[in-house]
């Protein structure tokens, strides 16, 4: 195993940085979310505190869950709503110390996880395609 | 790579059967489909036509960018488009020859991808966590 891990990349090497993740804040009210999501083309963000912390994910899944009970999607309800109500808080993170195989682990579940530095603050995510793209070089070599 | 390959399940073994795959057809109104995803909690599902042909996907994500340019969210106007009007039709298939080295390849960039049987007939479909969790379990052999 030893030999294997020399060939794959680090963690750094596999983020996508955190100025290039689209997120929310978490007191932002769920018809900015619903923006940055629908603006972004992403099904889900990380969402961040004011100290730039890592706190949760929101989705358009949950987005839609929250509001499809209603007869009109109404947007004005969105802004009644704050996005640290219904973000899913136990999305995993990797720490600096961990390898690729520990965000493989974390990836069967999860279409990205959260890399953080020591102190807890937010550095980027690592997405199922960067591992999936690593797998397909590796296979080749 | 032989070696490699007789451990790796076929493709019949990753995959999840047409039974248990949400889907919708393609000449569905989007009403129906976004209740299909919601009540799915999936954010993208396959579309079919009458003779059971795969014909594309249909997402949370389409389905919101379509209506969210009028003020309120109206549902009454996602039952006057139909699937086929905004479904993404370019997501690859399997044929029953291909390996899993095949799926890899495809699921890099999408998070699922459909297999057929000869006939072209929809078989089921293959998700990203199927093949990561083979790697995981590949990893500790
Ligand atoms: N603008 C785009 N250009 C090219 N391909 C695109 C794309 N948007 C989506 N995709 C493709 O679709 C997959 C699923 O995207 P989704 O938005 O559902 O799910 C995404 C999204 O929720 C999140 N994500 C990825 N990049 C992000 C970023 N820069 N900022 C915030 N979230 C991101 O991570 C999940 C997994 O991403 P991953 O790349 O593995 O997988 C992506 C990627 O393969
Ligand atoms: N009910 C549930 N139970 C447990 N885990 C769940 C779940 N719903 C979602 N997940 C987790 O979230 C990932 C992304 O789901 P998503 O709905 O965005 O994206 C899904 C969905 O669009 C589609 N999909 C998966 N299973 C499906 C099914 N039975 N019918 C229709 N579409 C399916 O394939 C994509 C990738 O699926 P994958 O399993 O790789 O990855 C799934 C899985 O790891």
């Amino acid at each position: 195993i030893e030999k294997d891990k020399l060939t794959w990349p680090t963690l750094a090497e596999l983020m996508i940085p955190s100025e290039k993740v689209a997120h929310v804040q978490i007191g932002n009210p769920l018809e900015h979310a619903l923006l940055v999501l629908v603006k972004s083309g992403y099904s889900a963000v990380p969402v961040l505190d004011p100290t730039y912390k890592f706190q949760g994910v929101i989705s358009k899944t949950k987005i839609l869950e929250e509001t499809l009970g209603i007869e009109e999607f109404e947007l004005n309800r969105l802004s009644e709503i704050q996005v640290n109500e219904i973000m899913d808080a136990d999305v995993p993170c990797l720490q600096p110390g961990n390898h690729m195989i520990d965000a493989l682990h974390k990836l069967i579940d999860y279409p990205f996880v959260c890399v953080t530095n020591e102190d807890g603050e937010f550095d980027g995510i690592i997405t199922r395609r960067s591992i999936l793209k690593q797998y397909s070089k590796h296979y080749h070599e």
